[in-house]
């Protein structure tokens, strides 16, 4: 998941 | 009808007019149009009903395997009414001339085959929307750890394009099979797309944004 930090932060993201 | 609603709005490529022309600008205005349309296509993925009830490995693992999937499937549909040429966005359309002298002929040769078996079937946007989610949903990502929760996606998706064609379509019973068998040209589509910016990011001469490297890395 750290190597994929981007898409995590975008879907963790509620809008 | 609820793919509909959440349809993004288009999208501009913007091309830098202080950039001298050349295929290092195309280049260049594709990967920063193709960042933020990994920003768009994620936004949208939630929407989809039942996808964010999935686990976020499972929601992270369909999209780093379907991004490019859903990104030429966007530009083939903008593409429809056109001949012969690309869509990349709205202020962004190549034919094969200029496609050659920007370093773009691979993806464009690539790309229209794709444009010309959506042409011949008239895709509708009702069968786009279904299929772009249908094509994240049916990813084959080999690290999933839900299957049943990712199967019960596919098969609400698939139940909606059955349920619209059976509908809009009564005269063809084998539109569904139609579309679906579309989509293995898809995947080798993106494939080839996901290989091109590869290689460019290996030659280092283009710059690219940090979401568009990851989601190209998960790839590779």
């Amino acid at each position: 998941k750290e190597k994929h930090k981007i898409l995590h932060q975008l879907l963790q993201n509620s809008t | 009808s609820h793919l509909l609603v959440v349809e993004p709005e288009k999208i501009y490529a913007m091309p830098d007019p202080t950039m001298p022309d050349g295929d290092v600008k195309a280049l260049t205005t594709l990967c920063d149009l193709a960042d933020r349309e990994l920003v768009v296509i994620i936004g949208w993925a939630k929407h989809i009903p039942g996808f964010a009830t999935l686990s976020l490995a499972d929601q992270m693992s369909l999209l780093q395997s379907a991004w490019m999937e859903i990104l030429v499937l966007s530009i083939v549909f903008r593409s429809l009414p056109c001949d012969d040429e690309i869509v990349y966005a709205e202020d962004y359309v190549v034919d094969e001339e200029q496609a050659r002298i920007s370093g773009l002929l691979d993806l464009h040769v690539a790309i229209v085959p794709l444009v010309r078996r959506y042409k011949k079937l008239r895709m509708e946007k009702e069968e786009f929307v279904m299929l772009k989610a249908i094509a994240l949903a049916n990813s084959d990502s080999m690290h999933i750890e839900n299957i049943e929760a990712v199967q019960k996606l596919q098969d609400s998706l698939h139940e909606a394009l059955q349920d619209f064609e059976a509908s809009q379509h009564p005269e063809d019973p084998r539109r569904v099979g139609k579309l679906l068998m579309t989509l293995p040209l898809l995947r080798q589509t993106a494939t080839k797309a996901v290989q091109h910016f590869y290689s460019i990011k290996m030659q280092g001469k283009v710059p690219m944004h940090k979401l568009f490297l990851e989601m190209l890395e998960a790839k590779a």
